[in-house]
């Protein structure tokens, strides 16, 4: 699975996900990165998220929006919201996997429970870093 | 002026020893080369929506990560791929999934959240659309990549479900 976040400089957030599924997929299966909520999802008034990782509990745990909407109705940090689905809700019930997420002010959370995440960031502030592992 | 750009390849229980640092920088080198594509038209004042199109679209064409070109393949061993898009400022989302012949699902994704009235198509209707969208079909032997065939046939050896018949004991022939 690959993803993208994007704060522009109109202010406007968006996401995308883009996935081959899982190996011996069968019956038409299919992982969160589809489902709009799940794997994918933007709000100006609160972040653009994609995620990776074991679809089934990305889909039940509304993992993408979840994160929107506690920093709406909860009004906690991208980072905050991020680790709390992340690193705990998801990690307490074995979903592997992580997320990619910007916020409207341009703040930066790649949270991810399993030993390695290939991913990266570039801010107009020319702060930049590529990496896969902690 | 400020703008943010994140991506990612994909996690897993990746172990570092099992990877080179030859091969550790071939993978940053691209994730960086996606990040420049997306960059430069952020930079330019272009749309979030243009950049990540741009950024994932670096990814998908390579061999390197599970979408586009080196996608895993399913139980029938051919690859079938899932994309989505969403617009924070308007709200508004595109989705396919289950297509086999797009040679980038995000551009799908994305025609149907600005061409269609529906948020999600699958399978052929999928297809469809995007073909009348004028969206690049390829063959799906476009998509093959040797490293993920190889995993497919040990997944298909290991896997308990041979012949279609579950193996409680994990008996292995």
């Amino acid at each position: 699975t690959v993803g993208a976040v994007a704060l522009d400089m109109h202010g406007n957030l968006a996401a995308g996900t883009s996935t081959g599924g899982m190996t011996g997929k069968r019956f038409g299966r299919i992982g969160d990165s589809p489902i709009i909520g799940a794997g994918n999802y933007a709000n100006n008034q609160s972040c653009a998220v994609s995620a990776t990782g074991h679809g089934e509990y990305f889909i039940r745990n509304v993992v993408a929006y979840d994160i929107s909407a506690q920093m709406i109705y909860l009004g906690k940090s991208l980072e905050e919201a991020g680790n709390a689905v992340v690193m705990e809700k998801l990690k307490e019930q074995g979903g592997d996997g992580g997320i990619i997420a910007v916020d409207k002010d341009g703040n930066v959370a790649m949270p991810f429970n399993t030993t390695g995440m290939f991913r990266g960031y570039i801010k107009s502030t020319g702060e930049t870093k590529v990496s896969i592992f902690e | 002026g400020r703008y943010s750009l994140v991506i990612h390849g994909g996690s897993g229980n990746i172990s570092r020893e099992r990877m080179s640092l030859e091969q550790e920088a071939v993978y940053l080198e691209k994730l960086n080369e996606a990040l420049q594509a997306g960059e430069a038209i952020l930079k330019e004042g272009g749309s979030s929506l243009d950049a990540i199109v741009s950024a994932i679209k670096v990814l998908e064409d390579s061999p390197l990560f599970n979408a586009g070109k080196g996608a895993v393949f399913n139980y029938e061993g051919r690859n079938e791929l899932d994309a989505s898009i969403m617009d924070g400022s308007t709200l508004q989302a595109g989705a396919v999934a289950g297509i086999t012949n797009v040679k980038n699902p995000i551009t799908a994704a994305r025609k149907v959240m600005e061409q269609s009235s529906h948020v999600m198509l699958t399978g052929r209707g999928a297809e469809q659309f995007a073909f009348e969208q004028g969206l690049e079909i390829v063959d799906p032997s476009y998509f093959f990549d040797q490293r993920r065939w190889d995993q497919y046939r040990e997944y298909l050896r290991n896997s308990t479900q041979l012949r279609g018949v579950a193996d409680p004991d994990n008996k292995m022939g």
